[in-house]
């Protein structure tokens, strides 16, 4: 620490440990750890309780924003809701979830099963449209993805569904192809109906370390997002890279996964997930 | 990268003459920030560095007309033997079949590894028989079938939906049948999961297991050393699977994780296709997880 700050060695390891190990990352936590010491310069001491009241107030600065923005319905049918991200994540049960709570609020929902590579992606998101109640359009393993997506959105439009979920395959965002194949999926969206896809989630998986950052990067430099979805908080990882990819980023956080059954998707909440960092 | 950061910190403090304590300690605080940035868990980095900072002021380095090159060998060598020296074998029982149960967090690749080491074993010239007691994910047991038909590779299956009776049915069909390996693929399972975790020690107990693999995801952050240990702590693992080392994170979890448990690291996932698995060579992660 800086020699006018307060801020003790002992208790700039123990904010470290904090936030280190919640995944808030190395610059991150320089920067607040510096922003503390910048507030207390002057002081004569500053006690555990304040230090961690500033790391409280400074993580809500960066986060409070970040799951106010109302999803963009725009009136047209169907609205199209992309669900994208690396592999395993979780984007496929947060379909069935999203599905779910849509249909709570009275929509009508399907899938586009554009997950067309992966052993029996097609079967599994099929399952979620039982459990759900939604179609699902498909065609075989192997297929294109913009072709599922464009019958998609035809079958979607001709039954005046609300909104249409589009299922697609893990992609690792160094893959110049399938990133591509991502932004050709949006295109042939963006073709059928003016402002689709109106929603673009990245789904992270709250185990993940610094690696999050660059995907958030990537698939917004890529195709772009409209939200971030964090999933496996259920677990004992807290999903903390979420706060730099706010900060650089600014992409709003909207819904959290806890869990593997269909009723476990929650709306982000800022002041539980600082609580659960502290 | 690591080298370049350290050779300029150094540089910086070379109107001082010989390297010194201070630039050792200078050199520590690019190595703990290098490491951080991999995502190696801090604790683990704060024990690895101070082990570090010990051997940095020794005569090698302090006589050296070029320390910062022999800091950064230091780091290497050091990462390299955390990470296990050598490669590492599948051990198989004098008697067969050898069961070899994949375990691990949800989605960190164990179904898809499922079928890479069949494939690997198959081309070996073992004969492998590969089965799912995923009764819980949607459509885990067509996934693994698919698996399997796409390998021309067998799959067991049967009328059961209980995990354990699953594993002792397909054990018992091995044997019978003369098969070399059975490969169980297990339901992805939350570590702090008590029902889950003790199903996995019935479902290994049930097998005598020789190797129970945990298949973790390379980019996993300071998490990866919870899962591990608890993994660890609740059915003992003999080996590691990292996943998904064709994408960019730098996979500082491995040095967590075999810091935690001492568990060597066997294979590393480079890929979505069956063919993508390779033996795990420590030197080359070493490299990644420097930069
Ligand atoms: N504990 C927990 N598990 C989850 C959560 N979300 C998803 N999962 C599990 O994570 C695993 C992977 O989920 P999928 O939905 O198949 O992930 P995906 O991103 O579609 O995977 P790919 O299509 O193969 O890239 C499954 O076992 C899910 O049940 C969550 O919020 N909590
Ligand atoms: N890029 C890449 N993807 C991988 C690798 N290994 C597995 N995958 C992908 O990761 C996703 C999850 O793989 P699964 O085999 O379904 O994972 P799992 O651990 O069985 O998942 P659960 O059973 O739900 O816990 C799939 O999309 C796989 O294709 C790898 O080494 N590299
Ligand atoms: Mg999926
Ligand atoms: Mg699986």
């Amino acid at each position: 620490g800086s020699s006018e700050s307060p801020v003790t060695p002992e208790q700039i390891e123990e904010l470290e440990a904090i936030l280190l190990g919640a995944d808030v990352g190395v610059q991150t936590t320089l920067e607040i750890v510096g922003k503390i010491e910048d507030e207390t310069r002057g002081n004569r001491f500053v006690t555990s309780h304040q230090v961690k009241r500033l790391i409280r107030e400074e993580l809500h600065r960066i986060l409070d924003n970040s799951g106010s923005a109302e999803e963009s319905g725009n009136g047209e049918r169907p609205q199209v809701v992309f669900v994208v991200g690396v592999n395993g994540v979780g984007k496929t049960t947060t379909i069935g979830k999203l599905a779910h709570l849509y249909k709570s609020e009275g929509k009508s929902v399907s899938f586009s099963a554009s997950d067309t590579f992966r052993a029996a992606a097609i079967e599994q998101i099929c399952i979620w449209g039982e459990r759900t109640g939604c179609q699902v359009i498909r065609q075989e393993q192997g297929s294109d993805p913009a072709a599922v997506l464009f019958d998609a959105i035809a079958a979607s439009r001709a039954q005046n569904v609300d909104v249409l979920i589009v299922d697609t395959a893990g992609r690792i965002h160094t893959k110049h192809n399938l990133m591509q194949e991502l932004e050709k999926m949006r295109r042939v969206a963006a073709r059928e109906i003016e402002a689709a896809p109106h929603e673009i989630f990245l789904v992270l998986d709250a185990t993940t370390g610094q690696n999050g950052l660059i995907q958030a990067r990537e698939f917004l430099r890529s195709s772009g997002i409209t939200g971030l979805i964090v999933t496996k908080l259920d677990g004992t990882a807290k999903g903390g890279i979420i706060v730099a990819i706010t900060k650089e980023l600014s992409i709003p956080i909207r819904y959290i996964g806890v869990g593997e059954t269909v009723e476990d998707l929650l709306p982000f909440d800022p002041t539980v997930f600082v609580e659960t960092i502290l | 990268s690591l080298s370049e950061r350290l050779q300029k910190t150094l540089r910086n403090l070379k109107g001082e003459g010989r390297v010194s304590e201070r630039h050792v300690q200078e050199s520590m605080r690019e190595i703990r920030m290098a490491l951080l940035e991999a995502d190696v868990n801090f604790k683990v980095v704060k024990e690895f560095v101070a082990g570090l900072k010990t051997k940095a002021l020794g005569e090698e380095v302090l006589k050296s007309l070029t320390p910062g090159q022999q800091i950064v060998k230091l780091v290497r060598d050091e990462l390299v033997e955390l990470l296990g020296k050598e490669p590492s074998e599948l051990e198989f029982k004098k008697v067969p079949p050898t069961a070899v149960v994949l375990v691990g967090l949800q989605g960190s690749g164990k179904t898809t590894s499922t079928g890479k080491l069949a494939r690997w074993l198959s081309l070996q010239g073992r004969r492998p028989l590969m089965v799912s007691t995923d009764v819980y994910r949607p459509a885990a047991l067509d996934q693994l079938r698919i698996i399997g038909e796409a390998l021309q590779l067998p799959v067991f299956e049967s009328e059961s939906r209980d995990p354990v009776q699953l594993a002792r049915e397909a054990f018992t069909h091995s044997r019978n049948m003369g098969f070399d390996v059975l490969l169980v693929d297990t339901a992805g399972r939350l570590h702090i999961d008590d029902a889950l975790m003790t199903e996995l020690e019935q479902i290994r107990h049930e097998l005598s297991a020789e190797e129970v693999l945990l298949v973790a995801d390379a980019m996993t952050g300071q998490d990866a050393v919870n899962s591990a240990a608890e993994f660890n702590r609740r059915i003992h693992l003999s080996g590691v699977i990292l996943t998904k080392l064709d994408g960019d994170a730098r996979g500082g979890a491995a040095l967590s994780i075999r810091e935690v448990t001492g568990t060597p690291i066997k294979f590393i996932g480079v890929g979505e296709k069956y063919e993508a698995l390779e033996v795990f060579h420590p030197d080359r992660l070493a490299g990644r997880i420097l930069g």
